[in-house]
């Protein structure tokens, strides 16, 4: 019988590092709302041996949210991390494994997202957008007002949402809103749905039945709103609707808490 | 064992110049910041 790899005792250790990566696939796994988090830093490693062979680790892992959507088919590795520009929000997590013969499992996680400062990002960039409550009623407006501007368009499922996972509102030079948000696909073509939106039913939680759409909402001086959605069961994007070139500002995020 | 000689020899050590090419450890904890620190 093989010995097992020694260990881990250093934050960057291979055998840490491996270790927390399969944490953060633990938790993103077991993550529903929100985006993707990937691994920015290991903050704190403590093994306590429990026999031969069989250790339990405690991690304290940094992690950043990427552009994934947490329902997105995209692996973790292709997912970009926010940029410090974009409002970033950081993930602390507390996660305890088990290390048996080599053999590592997830016994429990627990984390809080929060976003940074908003201090912090005006300091080196005083023209950077933040975070946008998802709440807010501009929010809110234009979310609406691009989901239903997509089902006029499709001929394909009616789509309903799911939850908003990033918004921002910008108020200078241009008044504009900018959000992304999930959407689920229902058991009625866009057209039935005309008649009676709220009979329609999410089709089965498959993911090929989820997508993700980001809406552009200008207010002021001209007013426009502009919709694209990526439906995951679906190749191509349809119907596109191109986004502006360079969508606009502002953001706030709540905290979030996993366990 | 230790001497007061054997002391300072050592210190003297630690000012003899780091061949080319030396990396001191890292400390265990924390780890490298992968992205950027917030």
């Amino acid at each position: 019988v093989p010995a097992a790899p020694p260990a881990p005792s250093g934050c960057d250790d291979p055998e840490s590092v491996a270790a927390a990566e399969v944490a953060v696939n633990y938790i993103n796994d077991h993550n529903h709302h929100g985006y993707k988090f990937a691994l920015n830093r290991v903050k704190d490693i403590h093994v306590v041996p429990q026999g031969p062979n069989n250790d339990l680790i405690f991690f304290e892992l940094d992690l950043l949210e990427t552009r994934c959507p947490i329902l997105s088919p995209t692996p973790l590795a292709n997912c970009t991390v926010r940029s410090f520009a974009e409002h970033a929000v950081e993930g602390d997590c507390d996660v305890k494994m088990q290390r048996v013969d080599g053999t590592l499992s997830v016994l429990a996680s627990k984390c809080h997202s929060h976003a940074d400062s908003r201090e912090d990002i005006r300091k080196v960039c005083p023209e950077c957008p933040l975070l946008a409550s998802l709440n807010n009623t501009e929010v809110l407006e234009a979310v609406s007002a691009a989901l239903n501007y997509y089902n006029s368009k499709t001929t394909d499922s009616y789509l309903r949402l799911l939850e908003i996972g990033r918004a921002k509102i910008q108020y200078h030079p241009v008044h504009s809103v900018v959000a992304e948000f999930a959407v689920g696909a229902t058991n009625c073509s866009a057209e039935e749905a005309k008649a009676n939106a709220g009979a329609c039913q999410l089709l089965p939680q498959d993911q090929s039945n989820f997508g993700f759409c980001t809406a552009v909402m200008l207010k002021r001086p001209s007013k426009d709103l502009q919709v694209d959605c990526q439906l995951y069961g679906h190749q191509v994007r349809a119907p596109h609707i191109p986004l502006l070139s360079r969508p606009g500002v502002t953001y706030v995020h709540p905290g979030q808490d996993t366990s | 064992p230790v001497t007061k000689g054997a002391v300072a020899n050592a210190a003297q050590h630690d000012k003899v110049p780091r061949p080319v090419g030396f990396v001191p450890l890292p400390p265990p904890c924390p780890g490298k910041i992968r992205h950027f620190d917030i």
